[in-house]
């Protein structure tokens, strides 16, 4: 553990609960994404099957299990509590183009040729990309209130963060996963657009347009 | 035999 890694946790955490209560206090998922929100609770879900198999530490498994709580939570709240609230015909990205290639890459490109293991790397090929139907929904309504605007920060701003911590890792552990690595490399490079707007404009204008 | 990996990662 690092001062980038925990950050970067917590950077995680403070996106998911932002959104959760955004939610929660506005009654509301308008201009929420449920199909990135759907394959948040995937990729938690693929990935944290090791729960189940090996104990890592406290921190580790409460991490994992508030996540995934809090995904499923965010994903019922957009489905069923407020579902009269979700824009439907703006979430009309084709979340197939994302889960079969990333399916398919992930049987090609692993670690070990096993289920769990294939099923840890599709979600971290999956999480890399599992923005984009929020983005695209942005981009098609041209604008995002001030508050998802954060929680778009806060999610970009987790994965930057565990890359400084793969470097940390990298030159006094000896350690690297180059499969997380040029994932996170991906995920962070599809947040560079919106984290410039962010800060150009995003802190001073609402509400936000691109 | 069995390679088991442990991503200590979030």
């Amino acid at each position: 553990m690092n001062v980038f890694r925990l950050t970067g946790d917590l950077s995680h955490l403070a996106a998911i609960i932002i959104l959760l209560l955004k939610i929660w206090k506005s009654r509301s998922c308008a201009g929420i994404s449920g199909k990135s929100q759907i394959l948040f609770a995937i990729v938690f879900t693929t990935r944290y099957l090791d729960l189940l198999t090996s104990f890592i530490s406290l921190y580790n498994t409460c991490m994992k299990v508030i996540y995934i709580g809090c995904a499923y939570a965010t994903v019922y709240l957009i489905y069923a509590k407020f579902r009269a609230t979700y824009d439907g015909n703006h979430d009309s990205f084709r979340v197939e183009f994302l889960v079969v290639p990333v399916g398919g890459l992930s049987v090609l490109i692993n670690h070990d040729f096993s289920p769990l293991e294939i099923l840890w790397t599709f979600s971290i090929y999956l999480e890399s990309v599992a923005i984009l139907p929020q983005l695209f929904m942005i981009s098609k309504t041209g604008e995002a209130e001030t508050i998802t605007t954060h929680y778009l920060f806060c999610l970009g701003l987790y994965r930057a963060l565990y890359l400084f911590n793969w470097i940390w890792r990298f030159y006094f552990e000896g350690f690297f996963d180059m499969i997380a690595i040029v994932a996170g490399v991906v995920q962070t490079v599809l947040y560079c657009d919106f984290f410039y707007l962010y800060v150009t404009k995003g802190w001073f204008s609402r509400p936000y347009r691109l | 035999g069995e390679v088991l990996t442990q991503h200590d990662e979030l």
